[in-house]
């Protein structure tokens, strides 16, 4: 079996979707 | 006619990362499968995080949505309990505080992604990030 040399690594914050852009007031 | 492609008989997908072994790097630089994410994991990496913060988004309300396969989920968002909706593909997985991934048909994230989830119900408390103040 040959690994695949590179594995994509994803960053922690694309997994939380923006939901608020600010707190505004 | 409508144009049709050669995909366009599959779902939409969802972005791979959410995908059962998917390498996700948190903001210590540490390397983690995105099935094994804790909540810590979430508020550490905000912690450090100089542009984000972990805000709780409660979910309000689930209904259908015209899309196939989607609904439209309704969040208070925040300590101000801003009120945001958005329009999601049903096996899209949130993240619930102290849980972990859910979504509103489990069943087809677990197919479709082979990551197992608990089903988003009304008053889950889901995290969510904004942008720290800049200004």
């Amino acid at each position: 079996n040959v690994e695949p040399r590179s594995v994509p690594v994803f960053p922690w914050h694309s997994l939380v979707p923006f939901l608020a852009p600010s707190q505004s007031d | 006619p409508p144009p049709a492609s050669p995909l366009s008989a599959t779902c939409p997908s969802l972005p791979p990362y959410f995908m059962k072994g998917s390498i996700i790097q948190l903001a210590d630089g540490k390397l983690k499968r995105v099935e094994d994410l804790k909540t810590e994991d979430f508020i550490q990496s905000a912690e450090i995080s100089s542009e984000l913060k972990i805000d709780s988004s409660t979910v309000e309300r689930i209904e259908g949505s015209q899309t196939p396969n989607s609904a439209i989920i309704q969040f208070a968002v925040g300590e101000h309990k801003a009120q945001v909706s958005v329009e999601v593909l049903v096996e899209y997985p949130f993240f619930v505080f102290g849980q972990g991934w859910s979504s509103c048909s489990p069943d087809r994230t677990t197919q479709l992604l082979e990551l197992s989830c608990a089903k988003l119900s009304v008053g889950d408390v889901c995290i969510s990030l904004t942008l720290k103040n800049s200004k």
